[in-house]
């Protein structure tokens, strides 16, 4: 029985044990970035660790923040990302990007790109919460932004982005009714994390889809090879697929992977709060996850893990539990009635391959 | 002259309220994506380096290898910082790829440079976020189209928040 997504829920759900947290004797990292310009106080983490951190050993504080910090009140979603991300990848250094500061005239997500371009030396994995329609973004500008996610993948560098929280999203082009893909979300080189809740939310057990969980069909990126096989069986199979008409079923599907977005506690300016939910909370929690992997990796003399997907798609899901109940939200017309798409057997547009199974997805990813 | 980006939105977005013209000698901080060389042979390395049956698995790049990789041309570097001295751009900075600048310009130069473009203060979001951004699309001198992608800091809002506080799961009947 709980009251809600604690990371000893986390813990259990995911099958970690005390044991599952970093050495602290290899140069392993994360970094969570968010641009709400919200400020994070460390004084909230080692609140958060003392309610909540006590059944693993933790670092209770960060290691680097990179922008500004000041003085102001500190946000939820700042608080959340780092909460989440050193609960579930424990004991791991972390930095914390966030963009207060920045001067009113500057963008703040490329500016985090513009830090990609000009450390030597970063965490290996970065969550970030950060999405726009990709309908509203320039091609020119999608297009380059795309080219900075393969620069990181390039260098071995894992990006997990939110998937979004209004499911297919909707919008309406010439009079029809359309589902709205995100970006970068919908990046090809990118790993995407949608949401998923409790069947019974005052219960650990099996995880059905939260229906805000982003996911869908880029209109911008066609498919990649890598996911040709799993989205095609999708296609093929699935019995409620919405109307041709609503998406472009050629384009790159997402999301990759999905995690628990709904119910979670969360301490901000010292106070303990219920309820928070979005799939900028399952984003930390697939992440830190998958930091712990580097770790073993690492301490093996094994490179980090760098751009999954490719390998994601190869082992068909393997160490993730499957997410086959429940549909997301869109478009509110007759035609659909709110409902976008639904999950399935194997992977899906709404969660992807599933959630994270540590001690399976750890012997599916440590070697080669 | 020509528009790098005819398909970006730049009307005001949900949320976001405009507070009037921006004064001409108000500074502002601009971004100039360079375009970059060999993007086809970086797409076969991310492939390479991400396939577990790839020779190359697991063998990344350092930031050294992706810039010798993708800088920017000479030419490129030459013209694009030539126009932007002409227009009066200082304390420009640039990145270990050399493929973004960023400089402070004011109002009134940036207007100059970017023509058609006109910044606006707005306010936006439960946090009151300021952004200045241009309520109207910009276009560049043709001679800048096989050197620049895109300007940052025009037409992209930051984001506000979009994570919800859900009123507590009412679940029927099975628990007291």
């Amino acid at each position: 029985f709980h009251l809600g997504v604690t990371p000893s829920v986390i813990r259990e759900r995911y099958n970690l044990t005390a044991q599952d947290v970093g050495s602290g004797t290899t140069n392993n990292s994360q970094a969570c970035a968010q641009f709400l310009e919200q400020y994070f106080h460390e004084s909230d983490l080692a609140e958060f660790m003392r309610l909540f951190g006590g059944k693993f050993e933790h670092q209770a504080s960060v290691a680097r923040v990179v922008g500004k910090q000041g003085r102001g009140r500190a946000g939820i979603e700042a608080s959340l990302d780092v909460e989440y991300l050193m609960s579930a990848g424990a004991n791991i250094s972390t930095w914390v990007y966030s963009s207060p500061g920045r001067h009113e005239s500057q963008e703040p997500f490329l500016q985090w790109l513009l830090v990609l371009s000009n450390e030597t030396t970063l965490p290996h994995v970065h969550t970030i919460s950060y999405g726009d329609d990709e309908d509203s973004l320039s091609s020119a500008y999608i297009q380059r932004v795309n080219t900075e996610f393969q620069k990181a993948a390039a260098r071995g560098l894992t990006l997990l982005f939110a998937s979004g929280d209004s499911g297919a999203g909707c919008w309406s082009v010439s009079g029809r009714h359309q589902f709205r893909p995100s970006f970068p979300a919908s990046s090809p080189y990118v790993t995407t994390v949608g949401g998923t809740s409790f069947q019974n939310p005052f219960r650990v057990t099996n995880e059905v889809v939260d229906y805000i969980s982003g996911g869908g069909f880029s209109n911008v990126f066609p498919r990649p090879s890598y996911q040709e096989e799993a989205v095609n069986k999708f296609l093929s199979t699935s019995l409620q697929l919405p109307p041709s008409s609503y998406f472009n079923a050629s384009g790159r599907a997402y999301p990759d992977v999905a995690a628990l977005s709904d119910g979670y506690w969360v301490v901000s300016n010292g106070v303990p709060i219920p309820w928070v939910s979005g799939t900028s909370a399952s984003t930390p929690v697939f992440g830190g996850l998958l930091s712990l992997i580097n770790e073993h990796r690492l301490l093996s003399g094994r490179p980090p893990l760098g751009f999954l997907n490719p390998r994601l798609y190869q082992q068909r899901g393997e160490g993730l539990f499957d997410v086959t109940h429940g549909c997301h939200e869109s478009c509110l017309n007759e035609e659909v009635q709110g409902e976008g798409f639904c999950s399935g057997p194997g992977w899906d547009p709404v969660t992807g391959w599933g959630t994270p199974n540590f001690p399976a997805l750890l012997k599916s990813l440590v070697n080669p | 002259s020509y528009s790098p980006e005819p398909d970006q939105r730049w009307m005001t977005p949900p949320g976001w309220v405009p507070l009037g013209r921006a004064a001409p000698e108000e500074e502002l901080s601009l971004t100039f994506a360079l375009r970059q060389q060999n993007l086809e042979r970086l797409t076969e390395l991310v492939q390479a380096v991400s396939d577990p049956g790839s020779p190359q698995y697991g063998k990344y790049l350092t930031l050294e290898d992706v810039t010798e990789l993708v800088q920017p041309s000479p030419l490129t570097l030459r013209t694009v910082q030539k126009w932007l001295l002409a227009a009066g751009a200082r304390h420009c900075h640039s990145v270990t790829t050399q493929d973004f600048l960023t400089c402070r310009l004011s109002v009134r130069e940036a207007e100059w440079l970017l023509s058609g473009a006109e910044f606006h203060h707005y306010v936006g979001g439960p946090a009151e976020t300021h952004a200045i951004r241009s309520a109207r699309p910009y276009q560049l001198p043709k001679a800048l189209r096989p050197h620049v992608d895109f300007v940052g800091g025009l037409h992209r809002f930051p984001p506000l928040s979009s994570l919800r506080q859900r009123p507590e799961p009412q679940v029927a009947g099975t628990f007291g």
